[in-house]
């Protein structure tokens, strides 16, 4: 399995939404 | 770092490749921390904010100069690794059911390694708060509680103690929730004292806690709170865990601390890691207000082969604004999670070779340096003040193009070994 690891996740919100079944991402929203 | 829209390429100081020694967090004290409605704030246990967490007087044990990064990346392998086991054995449990029906599979052991992101929340009542590894790819949440009949290791916290709250209840062995919590933890429960729940958690390094799954209050912060959560109040506890008091699970079973607080949040979460070990990120539970113009959403998905992980579909990867000619099967054929636990991003091996190339020819002007551990495109970067990177986009599934931050595609040892943040599984069906 690939996996997206963290380091990739810096300095962007991430967003799970389990009810609804989906996953955002907001970039550059970290600063 | 600069790469406005439309660049092809990062500019990046190589100054900003120094690990600073200081938290340059605007948060500076716990009370603050507490206070902050259902966000907690993100640290890295290793950094230099982590001291953060330390209550007055107290000295800070571990610094960042201390860290080793290829021991730091051979933990990172071992968690990869152990996903992938439990994500194969999960499979093959799958087969082997539809043939035996009656069969119960058994899931023996890992789950995952060390995850580097601690976040503070408190329990019991009156609540006592403490530094918990905060991890998306695991369901159990534990801490270590006295007596600590078998082991505990060495924390910052005080070791939370039942007897002084008067919230605190055990789970009964013959509970549903007992039963089921083997799906959190791979190990099937047993009965101790009293017809107490026994829980066992073993992780991809070894580590592993052991002891009472029990319920108690939890107070992500001092207004928001959660009433009879379950988790583990850990008797043994041995491994890889630093200071950290236990870990916060984030996954996708109902143990976790995102099923258990589905009414009161929605199944909402959401996180900014800190982009440095000497800054600060959040977690914060619930819906946001209002979303970003800048949200980019696409499907989460479920796989049977870990029901607990956060699937997404990766679809394509561009490096310098060029998309790669990698076949969607490539990604298709193995899946991707999103994990807070793991450090360097995995990919099929197919993938990973086109990235390299391509990353390899858009720096050849830079001398190359030796591997450090998983990671096999390094760089040689002494005598530049600047450098040029190209800019890496992760596409998935929905038209979503995510640019990586300039500060997640490079994994500095030193201005020496400066290496490309992406490693390769075995092959592609990993």
């Amino acid at each position: 399995v690939g996996i997206i690891g963290n380091t990739q996740q810096q300095r962007m919100e991430v967003i799970y939404d389990v009810a609804k079944s989906k996953l955002g991402f907001v970039p550059g929203s970290c600063a | 770092a600069h790469g406005a829209a439309g660049q092809v390429n990062h500019l990046i100081e190589t100054s900003s490749f120094l690990p600073a020694t200081t938290c340059s967090s605007s948060i500076s004290t716990i009370k603050d921390l507490e206070n902050k409605q259902s966000s907690l704030n993100i640290v890295h246990r290793h950094g230099a904010c982590s001291s953060l967490f330390l209550d007055e007087g107290q000295e800070k044990t571990k610094t960042s100069t201390e860290f080793d990064p290829e021991e730091f990346l051979k933990h990172d392998q071992m968690r990869v690794e152990a996903l992938h086991f439990k994500l194969t054995k999960r499979s093959a449990n799958t087969q082997e059911q539809s043939a035996k029906a009656t069969v119960l599979p058994v899931q023996i052991g890992a789950s995952l390694g060390t995850a580097n992101y601690i976040v503070r929340v408190g329990f019991g009542t009156p609540a006592k708060y403490m530094s918990l590894i905060f991890d998306t790819g695991s369901d159990l949440t534990w801490i270590q509680c006295k007596p600590c009949s078998k082991f505990c290791y060495d924390q910052q916290d005080a070791i939370f103690n039942p007897s002084e709250s008067t919230s605190y209840s055990t789970i009964n062995c013959t509970t549903r929730i007992c039963f089921e919590s083997q799906y959190a933890t791979g190990i099937s429960p047993s009965c101790g004292d009293s017809a107490s729940c026994v829980y066992g958690i073993q992780y991809g390094d070894q580590s592993f806690s052991l002891g009472y799954l029990v319920n108690e209050t939890l107070s992500i912060t001092s207004t928001d709170v959660v009433n009879k959560f379950t988790f583990g109040c850990g008797q043994n506890n041995q491994g890889l865990f630093g200071k950290a008091a236990g870990l916060l699970g984030l996954g996708r079973h109902r143990l976790s601390i995102v099923s258990q607080t589905l009414k009161k949040y929605g199944g909402r979460f959401s996180y900014c890691l800190p982009s440095t070990s000497s800054s600060n990120g959040r977690l914060t539970f619930g819906a946001q207000k209002r979303l970003p113009s800048s949200v980019k959403f696409t499907p989460m998905v479920k796989d049977s082969r870990g029901p607990s992980y956060y699937f997404l579909n990766l679809v394509g990867i561009s490096v310098g604004g060029k998309k790669l000619a990698i076949s969607a099967s490539v990604f298709a054929s193995s899946g991707t999670i999103i994990d807070s636990g793991t450090v360097i991003s995995r990919l099929p091996r197919t993938a990973y070779t086109s990235l390299q190339s391509a990353f390899k020819q858009f720096m050849s002007s830079y001398r190359s340096a030796k591997p450090l551990s998983i990671l096999d495109t390094c760089f040689n970067l002494t005598g530049y003040k600047e450098v040029r990177i190209p800019k890496i986009a992760l596409l998935f599934k929905g038209g979503v193009t995510l640019d990586v931050d300039p500060s997640g595609l490079l994994f500095i040892r030193s201005i020496e070994q400066v290496c490309l943040a992406f490693a390769a599984n075995q092959d592609d069906k990993d």
